[in-house]
């Protein structure tokens, strides 16, 4: 029933004992929020009914799938000087650290996801879900290639009617930077480090595609569908990625500062360069 | 001498609207890895004889040939760095010398993978700086391992254990140099065994 703090400078995150994340709170901006996280996935549509399937092109999702975590049997705290971490895996193909470090007010994510199973015959298109109370009236904000944020409304189009077909692929954008939603008291932002894709389909929630791998083609150039392996040596798996996200969250208009800085240096990270030598004579 | 023209034609040809979006055959995404790779493994050795120049030209006043040959890791998103993952308990000492890119002061989290637990850094002036040692997820060690197999001829023998993590310093636009040995005390272990709260199956 106990809480787990994790985070050695200003920013804690507060975990259930169940292993969920519950809380961030930062004690230098005064931020406070509760926050909540999963990952789910998007079966891919077949076209069996009508011949349009998801493939690279087409997101068409066919129901959504929460993936539970698998709990605080597999929910492991690392504490030290200069980072925290929490180590978890959510399923048997999808693990996940969480980071915290000493002089650094936002959160680093982890994913390792993959191989997806289709054993089941069903493509999958996996995301991850940062649900806060934010209250963001259905306006959210995407990168454009990496440059300005633009306002992006939940079904809702400025330039024309918009007809619903699809309730989350027509809200989802690609997201080269980042993102992130407001209210009248504080920001919630993401920042990538590859592109994905993302959107917000509830109020108060971002969510993140991370990876996927489908069985059909979508008809519309590819030629085959989206189902990437490696093979090493004749042992072919689908595609495990690894990579990250960081979230953060600030009084109201005090967020831009962190999505610009701390943006450019994630797309530079340092470079790092090995040499061996005898004794002290590196000097 | 070396270049970067092959990661520059590397780079013209994942332009493609193809390649940016994720939309080409998987036989061609094949192609564009093994480009860039071509294209990152070049760029290296450029990288390398800079850094040997500038670290020497701090040093010694001037640019002379160089004479430290730098590795870098290509492949730590495996958890894959044979550079680090050398025995220091032999008296050597490991070199690294990071490059900020940026036109701003940063100071950030390095991890490499090491084997040994009893390693002290250094920074360039020799006074210890403090680190932190983290275990490798399993998940990690597994994909490792997987891939490994098609580097056999590169594998080192030891599997590494830990990140060895430590804040580095640097100017704008400027290196930092720090050195890695080891040393009678452990760095740090991240109290693993203190704050592990529960008794993880994953390690089975």
């Amino acid at each position: 029933n106990d809480t787990v703090e994790i985070g050695p400078g200003n920013l804690k995150l507060i975990y259930s004992g169940k292993g969920e994340l519950t809380q961030y709170i930062n004690s230098r901006s005064l931020v406070k929020a509760s926050v909540e996280q999963s990952y789910s996935y998007y079966a891919g549509y077949n076209g069996s009914k009508d011949k349009q399937a998801s493939g690279a092109y087409i997101f068409r999702p066919n129901g959504t799938y929460s993936i539970n975590s698998e709990g605080q049997d597999f929910f492991t705290v690392l504490r030290g000087p200069l980072l925290d971490e929490v180590h978890q895996r959510i399923s048997s193909w999808i693990y996940q650290i969480t980071r915290v470090y000493k002089g650094k007010e936002h959160a680093e994510v982890e994913f390792t996801v993959g191989p997806i199973p289709i054993k089941d015959g069903i493509g999958k298109e996996v995301v991850t879900k940062i649900t806060t109370t934010v209250k963001n009236n259905k306006k959210f904000y995407t990168d454009s290639s990496g440059r300005d944020f633009i306002e992006r409304v939940r079904d809702y189009r400025k330039d024309w009617e918009l007809q619903v077909n699809q309730p989350i692929a027509g809200n989802y954008y690609p997201i080269n930077l980042g993102l992130y939603m407001q209210d009248n008291s504080s920001e919630f932002s993401i920042l990538v480090d590859r592109s994905v894709g993302g959107s917000s389909i509830v109020d108060g929630q971002l969510e993140l595609m991370l990876h996927r791998r489908l069985l059909f083609d979508d008809s519309r150039g590819v030629g085959e569908a989206l189902n990437e392996t490696v093979c090493v040596l004749e042992d072919c798996r689908g595609l495990t990625i690894v990579g990250k996200y960081f979230l953060r969250i600030d009084p109201l208009r005090e967020g831009a500062k962190w999505r610009r800085s701390y943006g450019q240096e994630i797309y530079s990270p340092l470079l790092l360069a090995f040499a061996e030598q005898d004794g002290d004579s590196w000097a | 001498r070396t270049n970067t023209d092959s990661l520059a034609d590397a780079l013209a040809i994942a332009q493609h609207h193809d390649a940016v979006s994720g939309t080409s055959k998987q036989h061609v995404a094949n192609d564009y890895a093994k480009r860039l790779a071509i294209g990152y493994a070049e760029a290296e050795e450029v990288v390398g004889e800079s850094l040997s120049c500038i670290a020497e030209s701090a040093s010694n006043g001037g640019c002379m040939s160089p004479t430290n040959k730098f590795q870098q890791c290509l492949l730590l998103n495996i958890s894959y760095c044979p550079p680090s993952e050398v025995d220091l308990s032999n008296g050597k000492s490991l070199v690294v010398v990071i490059y900020n890119s940026l036109g701003w002061k940063r100071e950030d989290v390095i991890r490499i993978p090491v084997i040994n637990e009893n390693v002290a850094v250094k920074d360039a002036g020799g006074k210890e700086i403090e680190s932190q040692l983290l275990p490798l997820l399993k998940a990690s060690v597994g994909i490792r391992d997987y891939y490994s197999k098609a580097y056999l001829s590169m594998a080192s023998n030891v599997t590494p254990k830990y990140w060895l993590a430590f804040t580095a310093s640097l100017p704008p636009l400027g290196f930092n140099t720090y050195i890695i040995s080891s040393s009678s005390s452990t760095a740090k272990r991240a109290a693993s065994t203190s704050s592990q709260l529960y008794d993880t199956k994953a390690s089975q």
